[in-house]
């Protein structure tokens, strides 16, 4: 379904780091799966898979050595953006721990797109989303789960043991919640389109400061199968700029400062909606709720001057996320000179989209904590959570468990709360009352 | 495993973060927004 294909599509299972094992078939073939509660469908290697080179490194799932196989054959196909996962359903008993999960519909891969999979530590995914974005509406494992009666009540939980060496990862807990893994009781909020673990948050704090751009709401979704934390460029650039993060230097965004700066912060100051400015100054068309690009390709390079009139989907963007991060100066009390300084500054930290950003392993204990706002409770993250090390030693290198996502409305903006979170916060998906519940982690 | 308690608990395993999944998410990156971006009217546009 290509409405709702665009977050799957997106994810970047390369980075995901907990993987637990089923088993499909009599007697059960096993398999590493991803527990992805950010897609709905089961999938494995098929041995009828000869042409992606992927599927030899991985365990494939043999049907004629299955006696509870039923034959499907229905074609199916789910889109990872650098290309897609082809095969076929089939039908068989899956065993989750001790449980049997009696026939289960799932993907058998027999093309998996070369270097996305190829790598990969796992054989295959197994969805915990909703029915609603599960491709060939198949019936997800989770909810056969429940309608076969094998839980006690419609709820999983996970705990990922963020301290662990690799190797012991966690928990995934099937029918409730194990008192061990949190402290506390749960923050639950509503789910707010099924599909998606989705739920609204509210803003995002860098230390005590507002960021301002989720104050009125923003959406997010809890995905165990992402690694980081995906949000808005405008606040990733934020947060970046407090932890010094590398970024990319954005012309574009100079330009808006250099040209439209004074411009937009005289019209803040003069009570305009914000939401407004930037048609007004002439780098968005204003659509009746925000700024939209007027859709006209730039022409600015480093050779190039900026002011020739010519305006970008960038420049209207930049203007965008300028207004946001003025704001915000504005309600600090800074001067208009610091604020167009700060504002440049900026413009040297943006992220770049779904990448990563490295930061200085030293200065891990100095930098601020980021919190998110949910349920109107305030859930931190301490720098030494959300910064990742890679290697050891002096090979040692660090990058910033935040990653930028910019997924316009009206799906967006949207967070991602990968296991960077969740690792932090136990998490709770309560299927029966359709709410997802935060804890800190012990 | 099944316990007293009634919970079905699946034990999970950690991967540690490495160059070659790092290497290969950067692929993934760089192809997906090529990719993606017209599809999804994903902003990189700043990116200069």
């Amino acid at each position: 379904n290509d409405e709702d294909a665009d977050i799957i599509s997106l994810k970047n299972y390369m980075n995901a780091q907990y993987f637990g094992e089923i088993g499909i078939g009599t007697p059960a073939q096993k398999f590493t799966v991803i527990f992805d509660t950010g897609s709905s469908n089961l999938w494995v290697p098929s041995s009828k898979c000869y042409f992606s080179i992927a599927c030899y490194f991985h365990s494939k799932y043999k049907s004629s050595q299955s006696s509870t196989y039923e034959k499907n054959g229905k074609t199916a196909e789910i889109h990872y953006g650098t290309g897609s996962i082809s095969g076929f359903f089939s039908g068989d008993h899956v065993a989750l721990g001790d449980l049997v999960v009696k026939d289960q519909d799932f993907i058998e891969a027999t093309r998996e797109p070369g270097v996305t999979f190829l790598a990969a530590k796992f054989d295959g995914i197994l969805g915990l989303g909703f029915k609603e974005i599960s491709v060939g509406d198949v019936t997800p494992v989770w909810y056969n789960l429940v309608k076969q009666g094998l839980i006690k009540e419609p709820v999983f939980s996970f705990w990922f043991n963020r301290n662990a060496e690799e190797g012991e990862g966690g928990e995934i807990v099937f029918g409730g919640v194990d008192p061990n893994h949190y402290e506390g009781d749960h923050v639950y909020v509503p789910v707010t389109q099924k599909g998606y673990w989705q739920f609204n948050m509210g803003d995002v704090l860098i230390g005590d400061e507002s960021t301002g751009f989720c104050a009125g709401g923003c959406a997010a979704i809890a995905d165990s199968g992402t690694s980081l934390i995906a949000g808005p460029t405008t606040v990733i650039t934020e947060i970046n700029q407090k932890i010094g993060a590398s970024g990319v230097v954005s012309q574009e965004c100079k330009a808006v400062v250099a040209q439209y700066g004074q411009q937009i912060l005289a019209k803040l100051m003069s009570q305009t909606q914000p939401s407004k400015i930037c048609s007004q100054v002439g780098l968005c068309t204003f659509d009746g709720t925000h700024g939209v690009s007027i859709g006209i390709e730039s022409v600015i390079n480093e050779n190039e001057d900026a002011s020739a009139g010519l305006h970008s989907d960038g420049m209207c963007h930049a203007c965008e996320m300028a207004v946001v991060w003025m704001q915000n100066q504005l309600r600090l009390n800074q001067t208009q000179e610091s604020i167009l300084n700060y504002i440049n500054e900026l413009c040297e930290r943006l992220p770049s989209p779904m990448g990563e950003s490295s930061v200085d392993c030293a200065s891990v204990a100095s930098m601020p904590s980021v919190s998110f706002t949910i349920g109107d409770k305030t859930f931190e993250l301490k720098p030494e959570q959300y910064i990742l090390k890679v290697g050891q030693g002096t090979a040692a290198q660090c990058i910033s468990g935040f990653t930028a996502l910019d997924v316009p409305p009206p799906r967006g903006p949207l967070w991602i709360l990968g296991d960077v979170f969740m690792g932090v916060y136990h998490t709770v998906f309560d299927y029966g009352n359709l709410r997802v519940g935060f804890a800190p982690a012990t | 495993s099944a316990a007293a308690d009634g919970l079905i608990r699946i034990g999970l395993r950690k991967k540690a973060l490495d160059e070659n999944s790092r290497l290969a998410g950067r692929l993934l990156e760089k192809e997906g927004k090529a990719l993606m971006g017209p599809r999804y009217g994903l902003r990189g546009g700043l990116e200069s």
